[in-house]
C-alpha cells in the first residue's frame, strides 16, 4: 500500500514563509 | 465572538473555517502547509471525514476571494488525552489536508507557543465566525476581539470548582466589556503578538454559556501540546497525491495517432 511521497524537508528551497508574520502592509 | 468587531482582510491569515455538510461549524488555524490545528470536539462522534471542508483565505463566509482555498480532509488526529478523559481536557485535533496549502499574503501559518512562554502582560486576540449575540445571531464576517488573559487560579474561582480548569487549559475574556468567544468559534486560535511575531497560545474549547461575563472562555493551552503537535507534523507522511490520469485522454490520443498513420499511408 502507498504511504505517499517522502516529506520534503522543512524550510526547503520552495521558500515557505516564516510563521506568525503578517505580510507587510501595502505589499 | 461576542463584543468583537469585523476583521479586515489578511489581518488573520492563519484563520481557517471548518465546514461540515456545507455549514461553518468550527474554526482552526494553519500551522503547516498540510496541517490545521483545531479542537477535538469539532471532529469526534463518528463524524464522516468526507463531509468536512476546510477554507483558508476567507473573511466573509459567503464570499470566496481569489486567495481563498478549499481543502478536503485526509486524516484527523485527536490528542490521546481527549480520547481517554473526554470531555475534560486534551481538546486538540490535528487535521491533515489532502493537498498542500499555497501560502500568500492572505494565507500564512501561525507560530506555536513554546512550552516556556511567559504569558504575563501579553496582548492577545481571538477570532472566529461563531455566535455574536446571546440571542444566537451569527456573522458572515470574521470577528476579532482583544481579550485579556485570566490567571488560572482566578478562572478556577470564577468557575467555582477546582477540577473544571485543568493544567492543559487557559482562560481569557473581557469580563468588564462582555467580550468572549462563543459557539462556532471552537477550534479557532487565541494568538498573541511578541516581537512582531504572532504565537498561538490557545484553541477555543469551551465555556459556561457565552453571555455570562463571570464565566470566561476556556481554551486548550497550546504550549502543553506543542511537542505533540510538532512531532506529528514531522513524522506523519504527506498524503498520497493522485497520479495523472491516462485513461480519459487515451482514446483521443489513439484517434490522433490513427489519423496520422492513415494520412501518412495515403501519401
Amino acid at each position: 500500500w502507498v504511504r505517499g511521497p517522502p516529506k520534503s524537508p522543512r524550510n526547503s528551497s520552495r521558500g515557505d514563509p516564516a510563521c506568525g508574520r503578517r505580510a507587510v502592509p501595502g505589499k | 465572538v461576542l463584543g468583537g468587531a469585523p476583521a479586515t482582510e489578511t489581518r488573520w491569515p492563519w484563520q481557517v473555517s471548518v465546514h461540515y455538510a456545507g455549514f461553518h461549524v468550527c474554526g482552526g488555524s494553519i500551522v503547516d502547509e498540510y496541517w490545521v490545528l483545531s479542537a477535538a470536539h469539532c471532529f469526534h462522534r463518528d463524524k464522516s471525514l468526507e463531509t468536512f471542508d476546510l477554507y483558508v483565505g476567507l473573511t466573509n463566509l459567503k464570499a470566496a476571494r481569489n486567495h481563498t482555498q478549499w481543502f478536503e480532509v485526509n486524516q484527523v488526529i485527536l490528542h490521546p488525552s481527549y480520547q481517554m478523559y473526554h470531555p475534560i481536557g486534551g481538546d486538540v485535533a490535528l487535521v491533515q489536508l489532502k493537498s498542500r496549502i499555497t501560502f500568500s499574503d492572505a494565507v500564512l501559518p501561525v507560530c506555536l507557543a513554546p512550552a516556556d512562554l511567559n504569558l504575563t502582560g501579553l496582548a492577545c486576540w481571538a477570532t472566529g465566525w461563531g455566535l455574536i449575540s446571546q440571542q444566537g445571531h451569527s456573522s458572515e464576517e470574521l470577528q476579532e476581539a482583544r481579550l485579556p488573559l485570566i490567571p488560572i487560579a482566578m478562572c478556577r474561582l470564577l468557575y467555582g470548582h477546582r477540577s473544571y480548569i485543568m493544567q492543559d487549559m487557559l482562560c481569557a475574556g473581557d469580563i468588564w466589556n462582555w467580550k468572549t468567544v462563543c459557539e462556532g468559534d471552537s477550534g479557532g486560535p487565541l494568538v498573541c503578538e511578541i516581537n512582531e511575531t504572532w504565537l498561538q497560545i490557545g484553541i477555543v474549547s469551551w465555556g459556561r454559556g457565552c453571555a455570562q461575563p463571570m464565566y470566561p472562555g476556556v481554551y486548550a493551552r497550546v504550549s502543553h501540546f506543542s511537542r505533540w503537535i510538532r512531532y506529528h507534523i514531522q513524522v506523519v507522511p504527506t498524503p498520497p497525491q493522485p497520479t495523472p490520469a491516462l485513461s480519459p485522454a487515451l482514446p483521443s490520443t489513439l484517434s490522433v495517432l490513427v489519423a496520422m498513420l492513415v494520412s501518412l499511408s495515403a501519401l
